[in-house]
C-alpha cells in the first residue's frame, strides 16, 4: 500500500458516495447510465470471486464486499426504485460491443488459463471500457448535472492513480501486472475529453454542456 | 487449483 494507491481507492469510494448520495437525495437517477452500472456490476462481481478463495487483508475484503454491495444497490435503485426517472432512451450503448470483444481478449491474454484468473483478466478488461455508455449518454444529450461530472470525474481519477501506484511499485518493489497497467491506460485515456470539460467548465461554475 | 495468482488490488 501506497499513497497513490490508497488515494485511488478513496477516489473509487468517492465516486460511488456521490452517485449513490445524488440518486438517493434527488429521488432521481436521471443522466446516469444503467448499462455502465451494470456493467460495473458484472466487472467487481467477476474480479472479487476470489474473496471466497484468498485472502489479502482486512482493508481488502471490506473493500471488496462495498463495491459488490454497492453496485448491486445502484442497479436496484436504478431499475426498481427509481425506475421512473431513469432515462433509457438516452442509455442505448450496445454493450454487446463490449462484452464480446473484451470476453474474448480474455480468454487469449491472460496471465493463466484458469477460471479465477479469466475472471479476474475479464473484470480489469470491462472495467476499462465500461464507462463508454456514461460517456456516450453524456454526448448523445450533449449535457451533464454538475453532481454526476464530480462523480465522473472521481471515478476517472481512481484508475489514473492506480497508474502513479503502480509506476511506485515498479521503482520500489519491481512489481508489475502487464494486463492492469495497459488496461487502466486504456480506462484513463478514455477520460482525457471528459477531465477536459471537467477542468474547463465545472470548476469554473459551468455546466458541462457540449458544443452542438 | 482454482487461483494460483494472488492479486493484491482492487
Amino acid at each position: 500500500m501506497n499513497v497513490f494507491r490508497l488515494a485511488g481507492d478513496m477516489s473509487h469510494l468517492l465516486a460511488i458516495i456521490i452517485l449513490l448520495l445524488k440518486i438517493w437525495k434527488t429521488r432521481s437517477c436521471a443522466g446516469i447510465s444503467g448499462r455502465s452500472q451494470l456493467l460495473f456490476a458484472l466487472t467487481y462481481t467477476a474480479r472479487y470471486l476470489d474473496l471466497v478463495t484468498n485472502w489479502v487483508s482486512l482493508y481488502n475484503t471490506v473493500m471488496k464486499v462495498f463495491f459488490i454491495a454497492t453496485s448491486y444497490a445502484t442497479i436496484y435503485l436504478m431499475y426498481l426504485k427509481f425506475k421512473a426517472t431513469y432515462d433509457s432512451n438516452h442509455d442505448t450503448f450496445r454493450v454487446e460491443f463490449l462484452l464480446l470483444p473484451v470476453t474474448i481478449l480474455a480468454l487469449v491474454l491472460n496471465h493463466e488459463f484458469s477460471f479465477m484468473e479469466i475472471l479476474w483478466t475479464f473484470s480489469i478488461y470491462l472495467e476499462a471500457v465500461a464507462i463508454l455508455p456514461q460517456l456516450f449518454m453524456v454526448s448523445k444529450t450533449g449535457e451533464a448535472e454538475s453532481i454526476t461530472s464530480h462523480y465522473l470525474f472521481a471515478l476517472g481519477s481512481y484508475r489514473l492513480l492506480y497508474i502513479f501506484n503502480w509506476i511506485w511499485r515498479y521503482y520500489t518493489e519491481e512489481y508489475y501486472d502487464l494486463i492492469a497497467i495497459i488496461a487502466g491506460v486504456v480506462q484513463t485515456v478514455l477520460y482525457c475529453d471528459f477531465f477536459y470539460l471537467y477542468f474547463t467548465k465545472v470548476l469554473k461554475g459551468k455546466k458541462l454542456q457540449l458544443p452542438a | 487449483i482454482l487461483q494460483s495468482f494472488t492479486h493484491d488490488e482492487l
